[in-house]
């Protein structure tokens, strides 16, 4: 699971 | 984190609270469609899979909580409240909602970032979020008169994503400048589905006068 890839978002 | 995103989570926030207010102070939900709330109890399970497996920031954790626990809460309140039950518009509320969740998670087996099954459940709530007001706008449409409640989390929920959409595209100019196709066509998609009720919510605001959709 990348970051970028908005899965640090809700 | 930039302030395009956070402002985004707190109007999504706020938008949840009022419903929450709504339906604890006036023991009501009159107006509210628990097909779009039952979406986005499925939107958020799917999409916070990894709520125990990945930590990101307090915050991030929080927010997952919070969200969880309302929307579930908001769903027990509309089918199982002894008073608020009685007043939902069953007959009303109508939309199919299975039709709109099963398309998403079959275009999310086909169109993902990877094929794993959180990537691809991930990849569904995104579809899903997208689709998830169409039964709330349905419902607007159909019921005469909108409380100013039921008007206003409307319009904070769709004005939430589009401050996720000014936040995608300040994070690809200062961030990596990758392409994410998938949160950003949903997003829009989601985005447009409120235009026309942004476009009576304003007037009514601007005239002062009732909140009303054209049948």
């Amino acid at each position: 699971v990348d970051l970028d890839d908005y899965h640090d978002e809700l | 984190m930039n302030v395009f995103r956070l402002a985004g989570d707190m109007t999504h926030l706020l938008s949840i609270i009022i419903l929450l207010l709504k339906i604890r102070a006036t023991k009501s939900c009159t107006g509210i469609s628990l097909k779009t709330q039952e979406l986005y109890v499925i939107v958020f399970l799917t999409r916070y899979l990894d709520l125990f497996t990945k930590y990101i920031s307090f915050y991030n954790t929080t927010m997952k909580l919070v969200f969880l626990g309302t929307s579930i809460s908001i769903v027990w309140y509309m089918r199982y409240h002894k008073v608020v039950k009685q007043t939902y518009n069953k007959d009303q509320d109508t939309f199919r909602h299975y039709f709109l969740a099963i398309p998403c998670f079959l275009l999310a087996l086909l169109i993902h970032h990877e094929f794993t099954v959180i990537e691809v459940l991930w990849t569904f709530s995104i579809y899903l979020e997208a689709v998830a007001i169409l039964p709330q706008l349905v419902l607007l449409q159909r019921s005469r008169n909108i409380d100013n409640l039921t008007g206003n989390y409307v319009f904070l929920l769709g004005a939430y994503r589009a401050l996720y959409l000014v936040n995608w595209v300040y994070r690809y100019f200062t961030e990596n400048h990758l392409v994410r196709w998938i949160p950003w066509l949903s997003g829009l998609v989601q985005t447009t589905l409120y235009a026309d009720f942004f476009y009576y919510y304003i007037k009514s605001w601007k005239n002062n006068e009732k909140l009303q959709l054209p049948a």
